[in-house]
């Protein structure tokens, strides 16, 4: 439970401070356009009107007590980095921020930005690898190529029971789990018939899982 | 491999441009503005100068033939939207489309868009849990409130083993492997002694995955 200012409220601005309350934290909203904020009155607890360039208006909203900053302001390069450089000098121990190009992010780095985000860039990534890989709903990168992947069933294979596709032996492919809907098959997992709609959770090196990929 | 167009070459359409055909796929990139598209003349195999809200120009393209196409225009609705509709009447299989707003997301699921992406959103909710769970560096949701989650050591670990923070019987919590540096250790992980720097990927439960990072 920590005390957080987001400046900006985009998009991006906007769904980070929403979230950050559900979550049960503190949250300062701030935009310096006040219609903006007015839309806005009804979404948060604390929501200001301000403009963030100036390192006064940060310190007398007390910006030097909070936890973390986000700095949410996308068009505006000027009004991003001064914003963030103020933010540092009043010591904000974590001061995230996003960027909209490589200089950009370059510029954030050496004032200090604890993280730099690149929403479009993040993903733009995994929408190409959605594409590329159809059957991969989700994954993490565990390093050295092994991944964390949930994968969709083919029509191929539904009738069969996990222990039928040979995950270990044909393909060195641990399975972790089976998803059906909201629930989650571990203990009868290799027994179970597999239906429609389910979805194998796996891990394995990337080169194993794309063998696996290929058959489904 | 497939055969992709990507239609507005933002920050979001030249990452997914770029990576597709990083990944083997065959890909269109398309933006109508010239010198947009002469300054990315050297990042594309395949990239041309055109107005996408016209369908005949979507047809001379040859879109009809593709696996798939990206809308990744954003300030323009109704470009957005058009051309979203012209690449569905021409029967392109997959059309995903970059959303801004929930009423946006409304019109392209009207308009049969197959997949909506929103990287301000999906980024944003990222950031959110990240700096109230600044221990989870990485996550998939399994369902029936499972994650596997990739997680940092605090220094109050070190130098203990895996084996002596009983993953299993004090929190039942699945550990999966240790990650250190880019190397993945599965086979001895539970007696190697932990260093600073490592995480650990676990399985578990949400409100047992907490209880876990409290001690961290
Ligand atoms: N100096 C400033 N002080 C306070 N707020 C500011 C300042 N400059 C810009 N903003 C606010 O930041 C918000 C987000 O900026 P902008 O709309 O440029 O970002 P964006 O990248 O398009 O947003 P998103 O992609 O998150 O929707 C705007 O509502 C704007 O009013
Ligand atoms: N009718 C159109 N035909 C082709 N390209 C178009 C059309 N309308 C807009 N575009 C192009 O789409 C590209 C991306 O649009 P825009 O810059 O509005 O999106 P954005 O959301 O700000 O981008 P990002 O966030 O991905 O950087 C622009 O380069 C623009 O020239």
């Amino acid at each position: 439970h920590g005390k957080f200012a987001v400046l900006g409220l985009g998009n991006f601005g906007t769904t980070v401070a929403q979230q950050l309350e559900e979550l049960g934290n503190e949250v300062l909203a701030v935009d310096e356009d006040e219609e903006r904020v007015n839309t806005l009155a009804e979404e948060f607890t604390h929501i200001v009107s301000a403009d963030v360039r100036d390192e006064r208006a940060l310190e007398e909203l007390g910006l030097g007590d909070f936890d973390a900053a986000v700095v949410a302001i996308g068009e505006n390069l000027e009004s991003n980095i001064l914003c963030t450089l103020g933010l540092k000098h009043l010591g904000v121990p974590r001061v995230w921020v996003k960027a909209k190009s490589p200089a950009h992010h370059r510029i954030l780095s050496k004032l200090g930005a604890d993280r730099i985000v690149h929403p479009e860039f993040e993903i733009g990534v995994r929408v190409a690898y959605s594409l590329n890989y159809p059957f991969v709903l989700d994954y993490i990168s565990l390093g050295s190529d092994y991944f964390v992947v949930e994968l969709a069933l083919s029509e191929t294979v539904t009738d069969s029971t996990v222990g039928d596709l040979e995950l270990e032996e044909r393909f060195g492919i641990e399975l972790l789990a089976l998803k059906r809907g909201d629930e989650l098959i571990r203990d009868e997992k290799t027994v179970t018939a597999l239906r429609e709609g389910d979805r194998l959770v796996v891990v394995g090196k990337q080169v194993h899982l794309r063998a696996l990929a290929d058959i489904l």
